[in-house]
């Protein structure tokens, strides 16, 4: 069956969907240990909320500065304030996105 | 509304003018030039509908204020592209001029003729990081062009009160706008 152009070709294009990978952590909260979540607070380094600390690594615990950063993002970004990686913090953490940060010491809010 | 540190701007004389221009090497070939161009056009409109400046498309790319090009992977300013989907664009604060538009994403001007489940308004995205060049950073306003996220198929293209208060604080107002004119609802959905 011939399908019209670009259904064919396009509907499919999700397979580098950056933060796909980020639901792995739906439901975690302070005191978790999820395999990958040096990646997510990457993310949260990448875009203002956690600070990166010289030559540290991040780890994959959920560790108390972890969840402040989280409360930052639920705050600033008007996501109900749970500290958890529920699942509207992780639906718009996976969201398509600006890469300009949002909360980088280099922004002043009114 | 935000702005970034030390709150840039330009500075031109008055009235401003800033002259725009996509790069002619880093481009996308399946929308045409002419509708790319009218998607920037709009974006450009919206904004100088609030404030005294003036946006005109500049013949030569390197003279241009406003470089617009789109990028794939690691173009070399320090902010790598990541493929489809997950950063879309970025742009700098006043007065650098520089836009860039991750090639890897499925571009649309018109969702009726784009099927792309992941494809990404490019006005809005337009609108949206033209907002950085002019020195506004990201707001925590769901509703406002400012935001920082857009989910495929979405557009948002038209500024919200935030959005125009961010960028009046900066500019001032364009002595032919109203508030009033502000639609009430400006975000649609072609999901469905």
């Amino acid at each position: 069956r011939t399908l019209p152009y670009p259904s064919t070709e396009l509907t499919d294009r999700t397979d580098n969907n950056t933060w796909r990978d980020f639901i792995k952590f739906l439901d975690a909260g302070r005191g978790s240990h999820v395999s990958g979540m040096s990646e997510l607070k990457k993310y949260f380094q990448r875009f203002g909320y956690l600070e990166q600390v010289p030559e540290s690594n991040p780890t994959d615990a959920f560790d108390d500065r972890f969840e402040s950063s989280v409360v930052d993002y639920q705050k600033t970004l008007g996501l109900p304030v749970t500290g958890k990686i529920d699942s509207d913090t992780v639906s718009q953490i996976m969201a398509p996105r600006c890469g300009v940060a949002d909360r980088a010491v280099h922004v002043t809010g009114r | 509304y935000a702005y970034f540190y030390g709150e840039p701007r330009w500075a031109r004389s008055s009235p401003m003018t800033l002259t725009y221009a996509l790069s002619p090497g880093y481009s996308i070939d399946y929308i045409a030039q002419s509708d790319i161009e009218s998607a920037f056009d709009r974006a450009f409109s919206r904004w100088s509908a609030v404030i005294p400046v003036n946006f005109t498309a500049a013949e030569d790319y390197w003279k241009a204020d406003i470089k617009i090009g789109f990028f794939s992977g690691d173009h070399g300013d320090g902010e790598p592209f990541d493929g489809v989907l997950g950063v879309l664009a970025h742009a700098f604060s006043p007065e650098n001029g520089r836009f860039h538009l991750d090639a890897a994403e499925r571009w649309a001007v018109d969702f009726a003729s784009e099927k792309s489940r992941v494809a990404v308004d490019l006005e809005s995205v337009a609108t949206h990081e033209i907002g950085h060049v002019l020195g506004l950073a990201h707001t925590p306003v769901k509703e406002a062009v400012m935001y920082p996220s857009l989910r495929p198929r979405t557009k948002k293209v038209d500024l919200k009160i935030d959005d125009v208060k961010g960028v009046q604080a900066l500019y001032g107002s364009n002595p032919n706008f109203k508030f009033s004119s502000l639609l009430q609802s400006d975000t649609s959905s072609s999901f469905g």
